[in-house]
């Protein structure tokens, strides 16, 4: 381009369909390339531009805010089907920057960055006074409850050991003193009823993940906890989910392998 | 005051391209 010359980008409006199914095929981008917490769904597109590009096609490049779901990224539900965070929960925001590549009809994200941020507690009790806000997932509170919780469902699992993957979310409830903690896992190649060294403990090479709620309630004498896990079906290996440039297909998914087809194991 | 019409300017209600709509709510 000649010195000072300002290559031009047009602006389509926000809600626009072709705006919107960018911003739907960067949202699955973003899903499908989550390495920890939970689902994103679009909430709102903040902005667009669309610059052309040589020798062709066109790059949308858009900010967009997304919501937690209450699906885990490692849970196969489709995104369709998981609900949105409620505000009583605590809901936590995504604000993302896309580029995305058009060209012959195929979508391609080349770049994608996101920042989340929780709800802030004035929000919060603002519309729930009592309701318990997200606690640091690095409190001792916090991973007692969640080791406490594996071992529980451990103790009680005739099929495979399973590790703790991460934990994902937790709330500090202040009556009945106790620990909400959700948190994902994964199956080893060890025996749940007879683990002699949980390290030696392999994860299984068709990964096979599951994830849990548990509360821990703090009782005079002792605790108690409560926890319910949902084992995912094995996951066929995926080629290379963190290729960053990985097509991104506009047209609605192909069927899930044959692995995923069986419901969850709870 | 110059004249909407006469400058170029459209008649009807501003339509504001972006942000988008909020599918679910903000915060």
């Amino acid at each position: 381009a000649p010195p000072g010359a300002v290559p031009g980008y047009r602006e389509p409006p926000c809600d626009d369909p072709e705006t919107e199914t960018v911003a739907m095929a960067a949202v699955k981008y973003l899903n499908e390339n989550l390495l920890q917490g939970y689902k994103q769904i679009l909430n709102q597109i903040d902005k667009v531009k669309v610059w052309p590009r040589r020798p062709f096609g066109e790059v949308y490049e858009l900010e967009i805010d997304t919501l937690e779901t209450t699906c885990h990224v490692l849970d196969p539900t489709p995104l369709e089907n998981c609900s949105v965070r409620q505000l009583a929960e605590h809901a936590v925001e995504g604000d993302c920057d896309v580029h995305v590549l058009k060209q012959d009809g195929q979508l391609t994200v080349m770049h994608a960055n996101c920042h989340s941020t929780p709800d802030s507690a004035e929000d919060v009790l603002k519309i729930c006074p009592h309701c318990p806000l997200l606690a640091s997932l690095n409190d001792t509170r916090v991973t007692h409850a969640a080791e406490a919780a594996l071992a529980a469902f451990n103790a009680k699992n005739n099929g495979s050991y399973f590790k703790l993957v991460e934990v994902s979310r937790a709330q500090l409830v202040p009556l009945p003193v106790s620990t909400y903690v959700e948190f994902a896992v994964a199956a080893t190649s060890c025996a749940a009823k007879d683990v002699a060294d949980p390290a030696s403990c392999q994860l299984l090479a068709e990964k096979q993940y599951g994830f849990c709620k548990a509360t821990l309630t703090e009782k005079l004498g002792g605790e108690e906890v409560a926890v319910t896990c949902t084992v995912f079906p094995s996951q066929v290996a995926d080629a290379n989910p963190a290729d960053p440039a990985a097509a991104v297909q506009a047209a609605p998914s192909a069927a899930p392998p044959a692995a995923m087809a069986v419901g969850p194991i709870v | 005051k110059p004249n909407a019409a006469a400058a170029g300017g459209a008649a009807g209600p501003m339509v504001r391209p972006c942000p988008g709509r909020v599918r679910h709510f903000k915060i």
